[in-house]
């Protein structure tokens, strides 16, 4: 999804 | 993973690690809300659901427990083990106030209208809020204990690094959430008034008290 990249964030 | 983030994540680590110490230090949960304490466990719970679905990586996942037991045990001291000390009559902020919000945004704005997705989505925007409550308690008892401020300042620190971390990942990978963004900087926004007493009152010594 759009925000797969920022999954790494708490 | 760059620097701001790093001390974000630490900052974040280190309030809730205050406040659980405070609690069970002085057997007391005395100017603490533990509405607040609920809707923080809520955010953890309903963001980190992607546990058992996503690994990223061993950091992440020891982080994201630890965010849900902690908050979970500091739920649990505050409304059973320390209740007798618990300051009810003055946590009086009505959370459905901001529950019903977060639910109807988090089905309205998101990446993706899947479950894990709208839960992250209704995390995000319930975080940005979540400390309402602790701050309204603390303009009605006019006061905060200099611990329940150092908590206060490593929360709300910790949104304000990642703001630097989003600004930093924007020109240097150019990814950016902006759903996060806003929502984080609502959140940094809540804590500036928090934030300026603090410097100017803790910092020198002196008791948080809000004037009469």
């Amino acid at each position: 999804s759009f925000r797969d990249t920022t999954k790494d964030e708490l | 993973m760059n620097i701001f983030r790093i001390i974000g994540d630490l900052s974040h680590l280190l309030a809730i690690i205050i406040l659980l110490r405070k609690i069970w230090k002085t057997r007391s949960c005395a100017g603490i809300s533990g509405k607040s304490q609920i809707l923080f466990a809520l955010v953890y719970t309903t963001r980190y659901l992607d546990l058992v679905t996503t690994y990223v990586s061993l950091y992440n996942t020891v982080m994201k427990i630890i965010f849900i037991a902690v908050s979970i045990a500091t739920c649990y001291l505050i409304y059973m083990k320390f209740k007798a000390t618990y300051d009810h009559n003055h946590d009086t902020f009505r959370i459905e106030f901001l529950l019903a919000p977060a639910v109807i945004l988090a089905l309205l704005i998101n990446h993706d209208f899947t479950f894990l997705e709208i839960l992250w989505t209704f995390s995000i925007y319930l975080e940005s809020v979540a400390i309402l409550p602790q701050l309204f308690m603390v303009s009605k008892t006019g006061e905060a204990e200099s611990i329940t401020s150092h908590y206060l300042f490593a929360l709300g620190s910790y949104r304000a690094l990642y703001i630097l971390n989003w600004i930093y990942r924007y020109h240097n990978e150019e990814i950016y959430d902006l759903i996060a963004i806003v929502a984080g900087i609502v959140q940094t926004a809540l804590y500036c008034d928090f934030f300026y007493l603090y410097i100017t009152k803790v910092l020198r010594g002196k008791k948080l008290q809000l004037p009469a």
